[in-house]
């Protein structure tokens, strides 16, 4: 499919172009809500050893922009129209906007889409899909293609996982079945539980670059 | 776009075949897990008057086909592969192996997605968009597109909305001014708060088409 192999080619570039930078882009997917801008305020919040960018791509609006703005990084929109997920070619034109000669790390923050994504490389180092609780504990088995392509799942809200009568243990489960190389961590972003993991994720992966 | 155009073409046989059998479709879109499955199990359970089908569209696996199994009710299941949404050459597939002089309703569950969904007309009567309070209070106003073209929001869940902090009255504004023809509902789904309402926009559904 020809937009997928024009997309290939556009995001080894991206990723030249931050190895030459010495910018690891970590890639943060998954469903709608899920909580993958509260993953990314903690991060920033608690890695100031690292200096950290955001790029919020949504189909509209720039409301995750502006959260990130809040903490004083810098940060880019990005918009998709229609489309439900962004692609190389945006991601292009953030990392053109951004100070790469003066940061470490780079997040990227997809549509939250657990479907549309999974085709479409970024550019990224490392790619985490965040699903929550609360979407239900089938929700992993339900969208195997976007699990394959991941290096790290979160599976956040777990404060929450009675309310809704779902097994985090189960999604967890279904995840590694989907792909055993899989990390996987069980978080609460609101109540800071296992947000350690995360952070010790992220430093491991740009440790691992250097 | 001609995959568009020759959607609505087949969207509009869908019709009149529903029509000639005089059975109301109604689609179910929303976000992955909004509780979608949820509404119509309790739409088959207490609609006793009406003899109800459910088509249960998914990109793969048929895990809602069961659970509709399960009430005894007419079920087919659709797989998408990859597409992330149904589309109304589907859903004729679907209409074809089901007993359409004894239904009175069919319900279509969308695959979850707030996104894809808005430019596909299935051929339904109406069309029902369910997002939920984790989701994360923003989330309306970030999906402008699929509101438009819904008759009813239903915004589930409510019974947990302090726990991630979400103010379902405001998803409820957005959604209004977004368009100010919507009803909206505010329910839980799970705990059986306002399904009335819901068990009454489906009755009025089908007297209308009466
Ligand atoms: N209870 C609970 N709520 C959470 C947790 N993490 C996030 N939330 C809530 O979930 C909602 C969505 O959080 P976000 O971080 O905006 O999620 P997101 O994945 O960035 O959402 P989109 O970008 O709109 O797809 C908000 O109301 C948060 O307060 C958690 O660990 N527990
Ligand atoms: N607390 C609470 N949980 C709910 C409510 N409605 C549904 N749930 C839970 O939300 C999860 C998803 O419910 P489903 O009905 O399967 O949602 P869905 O929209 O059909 O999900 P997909 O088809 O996978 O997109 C399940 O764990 C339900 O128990 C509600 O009103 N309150
Ligand atoms: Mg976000
Ligand atoms: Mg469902």
């Amino acid at each position: 499919e020809d937009l997928l192999a024009a997309n290939r080619e556009l995001a080894l570039l991206n990723r030249e172009l931050l190895d030459a930078n010495k910018v690891v882009a970590i890639e943060v997917s998954g469903a709608i809500g899920s909580g993958k801008t509260t993953l990314i305020e903690l991060a920033a919040q608690n890695l100031k050893e690292y200096r950290i960018a955001a790029v919020a791509g949504d189909v509209v609006a720039s409301l995750d922009a502006r959260r990130f703005d809040k903490l004083g990084i810098p940060t880019i929109a990005l918009n998709t129209g229609k489309e439900c997920h962004l692609d190389a070619h945006l991601v292009s034109h953030a990392l053109e906007k951004l100070p790469l000669d003066e940061l470490d790390i780079i997040f990227i923050e997809n549509v939250g889409n657990l479907i549309c994504p999974a085709d479409f490389d970024l550019g990224a180092h490392s790619r985490v899909v965040v699903v929550s609780v609360t979407e239900g504990d089938d929700i992993v088995a339900k969208h195997p293609a976007i699990f394959r392509r991941a290096n790290l799942v979160v599976i956040n809200k777990v404060d929450i996982a009675a309310y809704v009568e779902a097994d985090p243990h189960k999604m967890e489960e279904d995840a590694r079945k989907i792909n055993p190389s899989l990390e996987v961590i069980q978080v609460s972003a609101r109540k800071g539980y296992n947000i350690d993991r995360w952070l010790n994720f992220i430093a491991r992966t740009v440790q691992n670059k250097r």
